[in-house]
């Protein structure tokens, strides 16, 4: 089973075309491993990507040096994972019950 | 399906035992059709609500076609067992289901589905094996025929966003298009997507303005209108490529090119800071303002057959 400990989500927000752009190439970066939940869209949309730990730093640095600004939406992916499963088994004990 | 818990997430065993229940319940009005089978071999199961009639126009509604946005297909539950309760008790909907059928797809992507349960909840696209590469599946909303391969989809068979080898290549679309065809008299086409709270319709894959385009807004402005009335949720509207992106190979652009006018893309909630995983709790909320956004459309279809 896939595992998301230490994964975030970043919520970027783009000021203009020439910042699209840039995190479109970040988008090509297959080694990153990066998943677009929102991907890069018109000016004034939020950008959301989850972004594995091991490319966390790097494309924190990537965003900071070209004056993106993101905010992390969701601190630990696997954590909200393990709240919705406990949520889905707990059901399904009660209906087995 | 009266004690059915609407407001938790399912597996896909739990959603085809509801469907047979509801099957049970309302023998009268609801019945399953198996359209095909995933490319992994499980059924493909569609919702037909039908109060008579031979071939009468009709509404398509599918959820669930990139498997993990759960909240769709919960929604399409919970659409499914409204509008089997709702007939003959609320009276747009009698009058919807008096002249026309509707079409629910609740698991469009049986395949992702499950394996979101089993080894990857985030996964998006189909299960198929592409030769030649360690990496799997296709995206099924860039897979049809309709601008297909075009800017706005990948070639690489590692992208989220992958068209596949040849348009209908998935056999989750191809059955969809088959039976869509077939059936020759579809009115309305509404795929239901989450999140970032948009009713969009045709096109996505050229900035060419659909032929219908002024009635297509005025459409949308008014479902989302039906939509917010209810919890203030704030939906933008219009093409897919003016408002979101460019995507080529999507249902709907196919879906308008085949001649159903009235052919829109829902992406639901979330308004918050959860994403694809949407507390369970926002389930019930989501399906009511959507109901009220796809009444609107289907009432506005029916008053203007074509």
């Amino acid at each position: 089973k896939e595992d998301f400990v230490g994964h975030q989500v970043l919520r970027i927000s783009v000021a203009d075309e020439a910042q699209v752009q840039k995190v479109t190439e970040l988008e090509e970066l297959e080694h990153l491993q990066l998943d677009f939940w929102r991907g890069p869209a018109q000016t004034g949309s939020p950008i959301d990507v989850r972004v594995p730990f091991a490319s966390l730093q790097a494309v924190k640095v990537f965003l900071e040096t070209h004056g993106i600004e993101y905010t992390i939406m969701i601190e630990d992916v696997q954590s909200l994972l393990d709240e919705e499963q406990e949520q889905m088994f707990a059901f399904q004990a009660r209906a087995a019950s | 399906t009266d004690t059915f818990n609407y407001a938790i997430y399912h597996t896909l065993e739990e959603i085809y035992g509801f469907i047979d229940m509801l099957v049970a319940e309302y023998p009268q009005l609801v019945s399953k059709l198996q359209i095909g089978n995933t490319y992994e071999g499980r059924p493909i199961y569609v919702l037909k609500f039908s109060t008579g009639g031979d071939n009468r126009p009709a509404i398509w509604i599918d959820t669930g076609i990139h498997s993990r946005e759960w909240v769709t297909q919960a929604s399409g539950v919970w659409f499914a067992k409204k509008i089997a309760q709702d007939y003959g008790q609320d009276a747009a909907l009698t009058s919807i289901l008096d002249s026309m059928d509707i079409f629910l797809e609740i698991v469009t992507n049986p395949d992702g589905f499950a394996f979101t349960l089993s080894k990857n909840r985030l996964w998006r696209k189909t299960r198929s094996i592409t030769a030649g590469s360690l990496c799997v599946g296709v995206d099924p909303n860039r897979n049809w025929d309709a601008g297909f391969g075009l800017a706005g989809a990948s070639s690489s068979p590692c992208s989220q966003t992958y068209y596949g080898k040849f348009a209908n290549s998935e056999v989750e679309v191809k059955s969809i298009v088959d039976f869509v065809k077939n059936h020759g008299n579809i009115k309305a086409f509404i795929s239901i997507h989450s999140y970032s709270q948009l009713l969009l319709y045709p096109y996505g894959y050229t900035t060419e303005s659909a032929a219908d385009q002024a009635e297509l807004d005025q459409l949308a402005e008014s479902a989302v209108k039906a939509l917010s009335s209810l919890y203030g949720t704030h939906f933008k509207y219009g093409s897919i490529i003016d408002t979101i992106y460019q995507a080529s190979g999507s249902s709907i652009d196919w879906a308008y090119n085949q001649g159903i006018k009235y052919s829109y893309t829902f992406e639901l909630r979330d308004t918050g800071s959860y994403g694809f995983l949407l507390p369970a709790s926002q389930i019930v909320p989501t399906a009511q303002e959507t109901w009220l956004a796809l009444q609107t459309i289907m009432e506005y279809t029916l008053n203007h057959l074509y």
